[in-house]
Formats: structure tokens, sequence, C-alpha cells
């Protein structure tokens, strides 16, 4: 594979190994190599690099085809929430896209929506400070639809250009979390027809084939508009985003790629299809 | 699920006189399929997928009756000898023991390390919590407030202090304060983070834990052999916590760890309440990962 060397079954064998090993998942990955090997066949390939190049080019395109990469704020006040399983990395994420909306002018609000954790408000105050961004938040336990209102409230009278909203980390296949999570949405949507703007399933590139599910049932109750793809700064190549991407749709929009502030890309599909390969 | 997807195969075949090593290859190919969607690492399926193949062929399988159940129940015996015993009697035979929770960031271990303490206390050792997370915001905070909710002391030092200094004096204390067990949380890390690798092993050195639990995500995927691998070789990991089983993840990584290391699975998390841990059962992974 990559090499001037003739593409044979066993190169296409590595493919599909390396595509497994990327948690890309059984079935998209026999989809893809299917696809790349249609596109090697029309396109005269011959080596390991025309074959390299032939899966490059259908995952990109693929990516490319949802959206991939691309966020536009959208007019003020643009609602955008958080949403995910536990411990993706949701928190960390809201205060990296806040640095970034507000390096580029824009100003903005964080709403502490996870009145269930302990000290998750704390610690989104903390990144509010670093940040010099208010920080919407209510008790401990209070109903965080209450808190994503008061956000909403406070965008609006204050006139802010955006509003980022944490949400608590819930498993997918706890109804009643993913219930109390689409009221949050619809006391957003209530408040503000248009709104959220965004709706961004935070997904940790460690995580295997259960992250199908998890876009699946976050989509179904939150309607997720995006992507946030994290800690790809580890060994984890991200495979299943492609997945989620290719089959539910959904656009990868960011990269988090450390705990810093500024560890925050736009998903960029070339970088991604290096990373798989590498 | 892999016991209804082999029933389909087989009773497919029902009728013919014996099943050829040809319908066994389709029936391993459904079993590595199965496996894989399992999150359980490509290169431990294809091990145990030959070893599967070996123990059909050799117990004259393809002669039998009813070959699909007689697979599940070879997949199933090997997935449970593999997953190996359940290994929750920690060994905390010093005073005070310490046991260290390690692991990637956000895989449970603040909250496994709260959980873990609410057991020790209720097997009648009285344990401390060590906050030594000093780079995460908030983090010693969580602790502190896990620690308030369930009437377990949380030792702390002020802001700056580095890690190995906490680990330390927490270790100090313990033994002043006759502790039984010092449960000591650290930062979550990534396994090629040569310097924060570093610290875990002078902490390591500084307070020599008994038992080093890696707290690993049950959604984690192909990933979880190389990150247990390079915390098992610096560091003297004595047992896994797999962690959010109460989702729907299926848990493959345990296998993959388990198979390419050795460490048993000492506890899994089950809910992000203080009360949410449950002892390991082989079997029940083991029919988990089938699906
Ligand atoms: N290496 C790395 N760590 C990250 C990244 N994003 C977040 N983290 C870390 O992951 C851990 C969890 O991050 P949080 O932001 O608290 O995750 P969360 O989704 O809000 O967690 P819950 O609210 O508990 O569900 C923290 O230790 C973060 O520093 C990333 O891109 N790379
Ligand atoms: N549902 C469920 N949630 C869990 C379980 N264990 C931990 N959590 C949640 O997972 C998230 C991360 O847990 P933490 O204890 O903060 O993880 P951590 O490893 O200490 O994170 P870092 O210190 O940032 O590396 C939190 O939202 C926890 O409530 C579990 O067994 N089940
Ligand atoms: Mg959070
Ligand atoms: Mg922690």
């Amino acid at each position: 594979l990559g090499t001037g060397e003739p593409a044979t079954e066993a190169t296409w064998d590595d493919v599909e190994e390396a595509l497994i090993a990327a948690d890309v998942g059984a079935t998209t990955t026999l989809e893809l190599v299917d696809a790349a090997r249609e596109r090697f066949r029309a396109s005269g390939g011959r080596s390991g690099e025309d074959a390299r190049r032939a899966l490059a080019t259908e995952i990109r395109d693929r990516l490319a085809a949802v959206g991939s990469g691309a966020f536009e704020l959208g007019g003020a006040p643009s609602v955008i929430l958080f949403v995910g399983v536990n411990g993706t990395g949701k928190t960390t994420s809201i205060a990296k896209l806040a640095a970034r909306l507000k390096g580029e002018g824009h100003s903005l609000a964080l709403a502490a929506a996870d009145t269930f954790r302990a000290a998750a408000v704390e610690q989104l105050r903390i990144w509010g400070e670093q940040l010099g961004a208010p920080v919407i938040a209510q008790r401990p336990g209070a109903d965080p639809g209450a808190v994503a209102f008061d956000a909403v409230v406070a965008a609006e009278s204050r006139g802010l250009d955006a509003v980022l909203v944490d949400t608590a980390g819930r498993l997918q296949n706890k109804q009643q979390l993913m219930d109390e999570l689409a009221k949050i949405r619809r006391v957003i949507e209530r408040r503000l027809p248009g709104q959220p703007r965004h709706v961004l399933l935070v997904l940790d590139a460690t995580t295997g084939q259960n992250g199908l599910l998890q876009a699946e049932a976050f989509s179904r109750e939150a309607g997720v508009t995006g992507i946030v793809l994290t800690k790809l700064d580890g060994t984890a190549k991200g495979g299943v985003a492609l997945a989620v991407a290719d089959r539910l749709g959904v656009p990868i929009v960011f990269a988090g790629v450390g705990e810093e502030i500024e560890a925050l890309a736009p998903f960029d599909p070339e970088a991604f299809v290096e990373w798989l390969f590498a | 699920s892999l016991s209804t997807r082999l029933q389909g195969i087989t009773s497919r075949l029902r009728g013919s006189a014996r099943i050829t090593e040809a319908d066994l290859d389709v029936a391993l190919r459904e079993i590595r399929l199965a496996l894989l969607e399992a999150d359980v690492n490509f290169r431990v399926v294809k091990d145990f997928v030959a070893r599967i193949r070996e123990r059909a062929v050799g117990t004259d399988l393809l002669t039998g009756l009813n070959p699909g159940q007689q697979i599940v129940k070879i997949v199933h015996e090997e997935l449970v000898e593999v997953l190996g015993g359940s290994r929750h009697h920690l060994e905390l035979d010093a005073k005070p023991a310490v046991l260290m929770m390690v692991g990637l960031q956000g895989s449970g271990k603040t909250t496994t390390a709260a959980k873990l303490a609410v057991r020790l206390r209720k097997e009648g050792k009285r344990p401390l919590l060590v906050a030594a997370d000093v780079y995460r915001p908030a983090a010693v905070d969580q602790l502190v407030q896990l620690g308030d909710q369930i009437g377990v002391e949380v030792h702390t030092r002020p802001v700056g202090t580095p890690a190995l200094e906490v680990a330390r004096s927490g270790l100090e204390v313990a033994r002043q304060r006759g502790v039984d067990v010092m449960i000591l949380d650290t930062a979550g890390r990534l396994h090629v983070d040569d310097a924060m690798m570093d610290e875990l092993v002078r902490i390591v050195g500084s307070v020599t834990p008994k038992e080093t639990l890696l707290v690993v995500d049950a959604m984690t995927g192909q990933e979880s052999v190389k990150v247990a691998e390079a915390f098992h070789a610096r560091l003297p990991v004595t047992g896994l916590v797999l962690t959010k089983m109460d989702g729907d993840a299926r848990g493959g990584a345990a296998l993959s760890i388990r198979a390419a290391t050795g460490l048993p699975v000492s506890f899994l998390g089950t809910g992000e309440r203080t009360d949410g841990l449950e002892p390991f059962h082989p079997d029940r992974l083991a029919q988990r990962i089938l699906g």
C-alpha cells in the first residue's frame, strides 16, 4: 500500500485490516474497500500507491459530502448545545470553542447545564474565568432546562453572539436521561425558534462501535448537527466518526487534539485520512 | 445476536449428512464479525477464531448434531476461559495499603476512586482519598465533593503542589491517622505522553501501591490493547476496572486486554453514583460480548 509495487489481493487485505484497526468497523470498511477498488479499477490503477490514493479519495469525498470541517456561527444569538456520553470532553470542548469564537471577535456566554455531576459547574466556571466569559449557572441539582432557559434569555438581553450550553454526560440507553436532553432542546427551541443553531455531539476518538449507537440515539433525541471528535492527540484513529459521517450523514466539524484551550482545530478530512493510515 | 446468526447458518444445513470445512468457515466468519462489532481487538480476534476452529475440528463438531449450538457453546466457553476468574479481593495487606487509579482521560478514575472507598468501608476498612490530579480544572473539588457525599476524608494540597508531593504527603497522613487504604486518584493521561507516564512512575516509586488499577471505558475500541500494554509496561498494574458498563457498549476491550496482557478484570463500573461498582463475572461478560 502506498508504494510503487503492484497492488495485489494482499494489498487490499492490508487496507481492510488498517481500517478495522482504526475502528471504522467491519460493515463500513467493506463498503469503503469495495468503492475504493471500483475507483482503482475505473482509473486504471496499478500500484499500491494507486490503491492508497483511491481509498483516500473515497474517504475524503464521503466526508466532504456531508459537510465535514464547516462551521458557521449563524445570526445572534446562536445557541450551541453540547451533548454526548460521559467523559468524552464536552466541557473542555466548550471552553476551546468559546476561546476560538472570542478570538474571532464574538461575544458569548457559557451555560452550566450539567447540574448533576460533582464539581461540573465549578469546572466550567474555571474555564469561564480563564476566558473572561460569563458563566450562567444555578444551584447544583437545578433543572438543566431552567439553566438553558436562563442562558438563552441572557444571550438575548445582553445581545450576545453565542451561548454555549454544557450538558451532563449521559449514556444513550438511559431513556429518562435522553428525555431530559430532548426537553433541554425543546426549552431552547420554544424560547428562540430556529435554535439551537448547533447541536454538537462530542465523541471520544478511542470509542469503538458504540460510537454509532451514540450518534443514532443522540441524533434522534437531540438533533445532532455536527461532531466534535476529541482526544485525537492519543493513538486512537477515531475511525468510528467516519462510520457515523458516512452512515448517518453527520459532519465532523472539529477535532480535539489536547487538553489545553488552544487544542481545537476545524476538522480536516485530508489530515484525518493521513492519520488513519499513519 | 451471535447465537441467532449461527442458528440461522446451521439451520440451513439441517438435513445434510455433515457440515463441511467450508460451512465451518462461514460460521467462523460470523464469529469474527460479532467479536469485531463487540470491539474485540482484531489481532485478539484472529487468535481467538483460530482457537475456535481448532476446537471445532478437534471435537468432531463437523459430524455432530446441531452444530450451530455447539459452536456457540465452544465460543462461550473459550471466552469465559480467557476472561478468567474474578478478582475483586484486592490484596491490601499493608497499613496503609495504597490503591492507585490510572488511565486515559475521562475513563472514570475519580468516580471509581469514590466507589472503591464506599466498598472498602463496607468491608470494615478505613479509607482515605487522595486528590493527586492537580491539572484538570476542579478535579480536586470533584473528589472533595464525592468524599463529602460518602463521608470519606479527602487529602488535598494547595494549588501549585506537584502531584508527587500530594501523593507522598497523602501517604504520610494515612500513616499518621492509621488509615487502612489510601485510594490515590491521578490525572487522566495519554500512554504516549512520556512526561506524564514518568510522573506516575515517580509516584509509584514514592508510595509503592499494593494495587494499581487501570480504569478503562467499556466503549473503548481497537486501541485498548496498545493503551493497556503501555500502562502495564511502565507501571505495576494489578487489575482493570471496566467502567460505564451500565451503557450498551459490548465491552470487548476487556477480552482484548486480558488476552494481550493477562490483566484480570477486578471490577465493573455500573453507574454514575457511588454505589455503581460490581465485581466481575466472566460468564456474564462473555454473554454480553457475544451479543
Ligand atoms: N488528551 C486529550 N484530552 C482531552 C481532550 N478533550 C478533553 N480531554 C480530557 O478528557 C477529560 C474529560 O473532559 P471533560 O471536558 O470533563 O469531559 P465531559 O464530556 O464534559 O465529561 P462529563 O461531563 O463528566 O460527561 C479531561 O481530563 C479533559 O482534559 C482532548 O482532545 N485530548
Ligand atoms: N454511567 C456511568 N458513568 C460513569 C461511570 N464511571 C464514571 N462515569 C462518569 O464518567 C464521567 C467521567 O468520570 P470521571 O470520574 O470524571 O473520569 P476520570 O477518569 O477521573 O477523568 P479525568 O480525571 O479527566 O481523566 C463522569 O461523568 C462520571 O460520572 C459508570 O460506571 N457509569
Ligand atoms: Mg462535563
Ligand atoms: Mg478524574
